[in-house]
């Protein structure tokens, strides 16, 4: 498919982008996306998020900044930055209540997408992570095809009903011709706060199946941890777990 | 708004239509969708699901229908029919393999849909649920314009993040005229195998505030159980919780 990449404006300098994708809803792609951004952060690189999830945007929340605005520059959208300087383009951050639903067609949504790449102040970045929508539909064919990506990490959850659609979200990325990183197992157990067992909430444990089968690495495996599910409220992070990933 | 509700086939005769919806992905969706469906028929009603999720059809595993295909029968679908008799129409019933994404644009998903309501031999039904995808993008709208829907349940789990998400649905279905019969709260606590204590992963427990915001009923909560999370593996699953709901 030949590819029609949209170019960036000439005050842009990215260096890197990388999609955060899965194809599958509530595996923690954005939990995710947020402290790969936090644990880049720490190592010093210059990180940015656009949250691609339009209808369902999350990362201004877990990012503490969902009472911010984006402001406008010589028709350029400013990014709002958050207390660790990680800048962020959401349309929860341009419209006026969060509550109040995008209900738009596929052609818009890809627009709005294409917008946050070209039309935003994004200066100079060593790291720009998308943060994707669930699906294999507009918006993830839009970035896909239309946005300089450099490869993607998939999100997935040690069940069998997830890696069937994760699955496909990556033979898409590979159909278009688009470097797979590798997979983070996230949710993978929990650890009792009582009696500190470990507990399995799926059965299903042929990860090594699904790798096999996809050909992509494992990049690690993340717990349930209520300092992910309380990631807004809280700023120790378990970046025991990120940081070898990174 | 004016709708345009598409006409059935003489054929079918469908008593009711209850959207499951959410607006976000990974709170339980298909799984109650299936779950709400087995309950249904053990009170001896006739249930079908259409699987309104394209890409990403998770109620086939969830029903062990995975492996059927849907045939025609004179230019209609006929659905697959799982052991307890309820009839699902769903995108993966219909592909070659289920690893195969659907890298379709807003139009054709749309189209898509309307198929699966008016060319489809449902034959009499007292209930057709349809299993929503996440977003409140072009099958969310197609589903709340153009099928003749009688009311939607919700379903959410209790933290800020998914309620923030899970009002614009709710929002959404407000503006389209549509009947809100309330919502399912999901995952809302784990009950540990070893020392039986309960476990909130989710700190926020503000679901008054949200349902007060929304103005809707609390149907009920469910917790997170591994009957659940494995519904494909087992036939026992806990109508204790859901019956009471339906
Ligand atoms: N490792 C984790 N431990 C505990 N909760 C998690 C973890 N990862 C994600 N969550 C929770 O799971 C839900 C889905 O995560 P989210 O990041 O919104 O996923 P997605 O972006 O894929 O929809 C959220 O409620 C989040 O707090
Ligand atoms: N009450 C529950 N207890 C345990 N696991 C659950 C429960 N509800 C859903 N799950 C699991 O959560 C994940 C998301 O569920 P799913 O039905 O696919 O949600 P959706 O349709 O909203 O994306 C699946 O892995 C499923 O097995
Ligand atoms: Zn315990």
């Amino acid at each position: 498919k030949e590819k029609c990449l949209v170019e960036n404006n000439y005050l842009n300098e990215i260096k890197t982008v990388i999609g955060i994708a899965s194809g599958k809803g509530g595996v923690g792609k954005s939990s995710l996306t947020v402290l790969i951004a936090k644990s880049l952060r720490k190592k010093g690189y210059s990180v940015g998020i656009l949250d691609a999830d339009i209808s369902g945007p999350s990362i201004p929340r877990l990012l503490n900044v969902e009472k911010e605005r984006i402001s406008t520059e010589s028709d350029l959208l400013v990014p709002v930055v958050s207390k660790d300087k990680i800048k962020v383009v959401s349309l929860n951050l341009l419209t006026e209540n969060e509550a109040q639903p995008v209900i738009w067609r596929g052609p818009i949504l890809s627009n709005m997408v294409k917008q946050f790449w070209t039309n935003v102040l994004w200066g100079e970045l060593d790291y720009l992570l998308i943060d994707m929508p669930p699906g294999t539909t507009d918006i993830a064919i839009t970035v896909m095809q239309e946005i300089p990506i450099n490869g993607i990490v998939f999100i997935s959850v040690p069940q069998d009903l997830v890696s069937m659609v994760v699955s496909k979200s990556i033979n898409m990325a590979k159909k278009m011709g688009i470097d797979v990183i590798g997979v983070i197992e996230n949710m993978s157990y929990l650890v009792c706060p009582d009696c500190h067992k470990q507990i399995r909430l799926f059965n299903s444990n042929n990860i090594d199946e699904f790798l096999k089968a996809m050909e992509i690495p494992l990049l690690g495996e993340i717990p349930m941890l209520s300092s992910i599910s309380n990631l807004n409220s809280n700023n120790t992070y378990p970046d025991k777990d990120i940081d070898p990933i990174i």
